[in-house]
């Protein structure tokens, strides 16, 4: 269960203060698939680092599963976020000197999982976003649709509970975008809690619940009744 | 004018070839407003990255304005595109170390325009895509979206006779995809060529006319009726 309460978040340049969070209260339960929206800059992409425990609020509290993230040392934080948590970055944050496989088995590298199981499931991940001919291509050798999908099978690959996408299909057609979700509907109807950033209505039309943002704010949290 | 003749591209990476262009002819007149849509993967960055002279097709030719593009020297290809031609990239490339104002001064910096002017036309470049109040971010203080943006004012700050957007509006939401398509409506209005990869149909709906890719071919070319 993820427990946000009075969550803000100020960024504070050479002269002014930006508010990218303002008192945000949320609370999203297990197994849950839930898309956020919002206009660029509202905010999306802050919450979900600080409910990936990438980033700190400035104000407020978070709890995980019922533990204060603020009391976790990083070596805790770290067990965490490799265990529990898969995470698609907008900028898909891909290793640039490795190939697709090697930047997919990554996070079980990190998580001492034996090598010949590591190529395994990692192949396997791959396959299952359409890949299975370019796992040896690094990522300037991939179009921006084939990066981003890299980035989706290394957040799957550790079977985490918590699957964080932001913008996860923003590079891909309408066909791929919905090959994708459902293979995110799959990943949820298994027990995996699913919270996505999304622009696009076809995205959210997937969704159980829809949290809106505007300017820091949740503006609107509502039940998709499309689905 | 733009005049693709039997264009194909071959990617050798170390046990495959990847045939991402096969034998493509494509036309684009002075004026055009022109979408590119296509599967991920099917070579429209690639088409774009050869119509922007970055780089060279594996055969075929390619005349821009009448002149064979290969015969060009680096130093006449690096005018040419300063010059001519506005890029915004499917991954922003922005330098990471300088500001938003910095950024979209890159091209003016290298046309040899002075301080003053470089400083006013790059600031109202950043205003005409809503960043007055994010001048001096560095890319990583700010959102997807708005990064995207700075991408695109530095495209249009040259004022380039041919501007090359590849998924603009990827990382914007419908509001803002909206407000950027007017704005390349008006640039296309005043007489600039406009060529951008879309697969998202509310974007393509603003173009004149749509070619389609699959697997490296165009499988249609068509003129937009809804427009
Ligand atoms: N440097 C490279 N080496 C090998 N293959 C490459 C290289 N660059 C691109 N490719 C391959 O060429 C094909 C076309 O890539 P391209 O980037 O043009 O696709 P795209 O249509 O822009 O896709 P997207 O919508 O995902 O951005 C892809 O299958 C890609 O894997
Ligand atoms: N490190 C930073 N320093 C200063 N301001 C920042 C920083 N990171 C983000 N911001 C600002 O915080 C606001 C929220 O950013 P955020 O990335 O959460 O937006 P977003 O909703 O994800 O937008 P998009 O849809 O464009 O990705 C933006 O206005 C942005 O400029
Ligand atoms: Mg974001
Ligand atoms: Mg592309």
């Amino acid at each position: 269960v993820i427990d946000i309460r009075a969550v803000s978040k100020v960024y504070r340049t050479s002269d002014v203060e930006v508010h990218a969070l303002r008192s945000v209260d949320l609370t999203i339960q297990r197994g849950e698939l839930v898309a956020i929206m919002g206009q660029s800059g509202s905010g999306k992409s802050t919450l979900m680092n600080i409910i990936g425990t990438l980033d700190k609020p400035t104000d407020g509290s978070y709890r995980l599963d019922g533990v204060p993230v603020e009391d976790l040392d990083e070596t805790n934080l770290a067990r965490l976020r490799n265990q529990k948590i898969g995470f698609v970055f907008q900028s898909f944050n891909l290793l640039p000197r490795h190939t697709a496989l090697a930047n997919v088995e990554v996070p079980l590298v990190y998580g001492r999982v034996p090598k010949a199981e590591r190529k395994r499931r990692a192949e396997e991940s791959l396959r299952r976003v359409g890949l299975g001919e370019r796992m040896d291509h690094h990522p300037n050798q991939l179009s921006g649709g084939q990066q981003q999908r890299v980035a989706i099978a290394r957040a799957m690959v550790t079977q985490p509970v918590l699957l964080l996408a932001d913008e996860p299909t923003g590079a891909l057609d309408t066909e791929m975008t919905d090959q994708i979700m459902k293979l995110f509907c799959d990943l949820h109807r298994s027990g995996m809690t699913v919270v996505l950033v999304t622009h696009e209505p076809q995205v959210a039309g997937y969704a159980e619940r829809i949290v809106r943002f505007r300017d820091g704010r949740i503006v609107s949290d509502e039940q998709n009744q499309e689905r």
